[in-house]
């Protein structure tokens, strides 16, 4: 005979800090709690099992749809042209390999632009990726304006006829403005040679980051009008929390996320999955 | 601010008669939200907490003609002693001081790496490429290592970090380096695999300091990430890294509660100047906020 677990007093209070000690913040977990309250009211269920059912579909409802992001049938414009922004060490430019690999398993041709001209090895770093994922990569050298870089590779994407350009950036702290200006530069470049580019601008954040990604994803999204949530680095034991309070406040969805090293670990969104991740 | 929501909490509590050890309970609660806020991990908060109600029940506190500023004056001290109760400077006392960096992936161990090097310059410092995983990471040293004239102990086609380690601390022997810096490859606490490479690393090498590298923007995972290297690696320090941001750096206080290690340096910059020693006071006022 199995007996189910009841809800218990106790019950809620564990899965508060289960929500907090996902980096979900005190105010999304709050409200969360409070509607599973309602439903429990509302619904009269008193199994445990039913109440992590109910923590997916309303974390489910916060986070929104899958997307068919590889496809396509999808893309917005030929080429379709997506930067890759985001604060240092995240996961930019290993990400990048893995997205030029999935589309050009799904059946496009890939561009790489090496738009990060600062740090040390970043186009080395990007050379190897764009080997292993078997596509064409525009660089210049090192120390040069990455906004020439990325209106060269607008040019080259048209006149060879490619589907996707995936332009890689340096990365930069939200909080400094000089190299906020510098990214906003590479988009107007971008759009003189594209008028439409970028069609997409995805934020790349890593899992485990605080409340800090809040922040972050406020002033890309500001300045740099960030249409995206990459989660990498979601290997770790670190949950993505903050993605949820990003999309409630900032309306911005998760796109893909990045889960290891190799080529292929990188997955499209799946809300179902991230919502299974906060329940303990 | 913290100091400005507590003030006006006192001041709507004053308003209804002498001050309460429940009133300063209430006020508590404000300090462990702005706390959580700050990305201090919420069983280190609530434990912080605890400690710092036995304190500011006291009667300066309900008696004061300010409560707010003198709850707030006993947790940043509380703050202060925590974060700085292990506080120690990496000394160079071994003939080759050997320092071995470790951490999560993309936290900044490369840089720091250079950023060592060039805090140590009149050291003779080398610095030894043991990531032979990351893609052009090897290159990476090497680039940094000429733009401040260092020297990096490197093996091309060599997948063995412990051999490069070995023939790197050779040389620093032969050829009298005062520092060996030795950069890993970042790696997951939970890989299995990659966590026993750095225990057999430090078995075979013997570092003198094990420096474990931490974003400072990262939140409450900091507290698993921390104990699994420190239960590894028993590590000697801490360095915080991106503090050039505006990430409160919470975690600082909960790692240094977990491993009970000091930080020793707080990394605020890309370049190789960017490297200053940790003041836990300064740390504790930015945790406010
Ligand atoms: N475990 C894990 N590691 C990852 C993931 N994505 C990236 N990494 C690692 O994170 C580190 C940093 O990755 P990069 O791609 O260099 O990050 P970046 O944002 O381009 O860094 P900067 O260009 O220096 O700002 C590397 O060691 C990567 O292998 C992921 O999904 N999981
Ligand atoms: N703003 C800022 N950036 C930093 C700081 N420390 C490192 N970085 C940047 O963070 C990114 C990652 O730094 P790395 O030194 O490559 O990190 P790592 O830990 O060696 O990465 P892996 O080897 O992939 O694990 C780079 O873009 C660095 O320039 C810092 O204190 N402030
Ligand atoms: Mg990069
Ligand atoms: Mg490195």
């Amino acid at each position: 005979i199995v007996t189910k677990k009841k809800i218990d007093n106790d019950t809620l209070e564990d899965l508060e800090e289960v929500l907090i000690a996902s980096d979900l913040g005190t105010e999304p977990t709050n409200e969360i709690i409070s509607k599973l309250k309602e439903r429990i009211k509302k619904e009269g269920f008193i199994e445990i099992d039913d109440l992590y059912e109910t923590l997916s579909e309303v974390v489910c409802d916060y986070v929104g749809e899958e997307r068919d992001f590889f496809n396509k049938d999808t893309f917005p414009a030929k080429p379709f042209v997506i930067m890759i922004i985001g604060i240092n060490g995240v996961g930019k430019t290993t990400t990048i390999g893995k997205m030029a690999h999935r589309f050009r398993a799904a059946g496009s041709s890939v561009l790489i632009a090496a738009a990060d001209t600062f740090r040390a090895a970043a186009i080395e770093q990007l050379e190897i990726w764009a080997e292993r994922a078997g596509v064409d990569i525009v660089k210049h050298k090192s120390g040069s304006d990455p906004a020439a870089v990325v209106f060269d590779a607008m040019n080259a994407a048209r006149s060879r006829n490619m589907d996707v350009v995936i332009i890689d950036t340096a990365g930069r702290l939200h909080t400094k403005t000089n190299l906020i200006e510098e990214l906003k530069k590479i988009n107007r470049i971008c759009k003189r040679a594209i008028p439409e580019a970028p069609h997409e601008t995805l934020l790349v954040i890593d899992a485990i980051t605080g409340q800090n990604g809040l922040s972050q994803a406020k002033v890309f999204k500001e300045t740099m009008d960030a249409s995206g949530i990459i989660i990498a680095k979601l290997d770790g034991t670190a949950k993505g929390g903050i993605a949820l309070s990003i999309k409630r406040q900032l309306d911005l969805p998760i796109v893909l996320i990045g889960t290891g090293e190799g080529l292929d670990d990188l997955r499209e969104f799946v809300p179902k999955d991230y919502a299974m991740g906060f329940v303990p | 601010s913290l100091s400005e929501r507590l003030n006006d909490i006192f001041k709507r509590l004053r308003g209804q008669g002498k001050l309460t050890e429940a009133n300063i309970k209430d006020a508590l609660r404000e300090v462990r939200l702005a706390l959580l806020e700050a990305d201090v991990n919420f069983k280190v908060a609530k434990d912080f907490i605890n400690e710092v109600q036995e304190k500011a029940i006291g009667e300066e506190v309900l008696k004061s003609l300010s409560p707010g500023q003198q709850v707030i004056k006993i947790v940043f001290d509380e703050l202060v002693k925590i974060l700085g109760q292990h506080t120690s400077l990496l000394e160079i006392k071994n003939k080759p001081e050997i320092i071995m960096l470790c951490g999560l992936q993309g936290s900044g161990k490369t840089t720091l790496a250079a950023k060592l090097a060039h805090f140590f310059r009149r050291r003779k410092p080398l610095i030894a490429a043991c990531d032979v995983y990351r893609p052009a990471a090897i290159e990476q040293l090497k680039v940094l290592g000429k733009q401040i004239q260092i020297d990096v102990y490197s093996i091309d086609n060599c997948k063995d970090p412990i051999l490069i380690s070995k023939e790197a601390l050779q040389a620093a022997e032969e050829e009298d380096y005062g520092v060996l810096i030795i950069d890993t490859a970042g790696r997951l606490h939970i890989d299995e695999e990659m966590m026993n490479e750095l225990e057999n690393l430090k078995a075979i090498i013997k570092p003198t300091e094990i420096l474990f590298v931490i974003d400072s923007m990262i939140g409450q995972d900091a507290v698993n990430v921390a104990s699994e290297f420190n239960n590894r690696l028993e590590f000697s320090g801490i360095v915080l890294t991106k503090l050039d941001g505006d990430a409160r750096g919470g975690a600082a206080l909960s790692v240094s509660r977990i491993t009970g290690k000091p930080i020793k340096f707080v990394s605020i910059g890309e370049k190789p100047k960017d490297l200053e020693i940790f003041h836990p006071d300064r740390m504790a006022q930015r945790i406010l906020g």
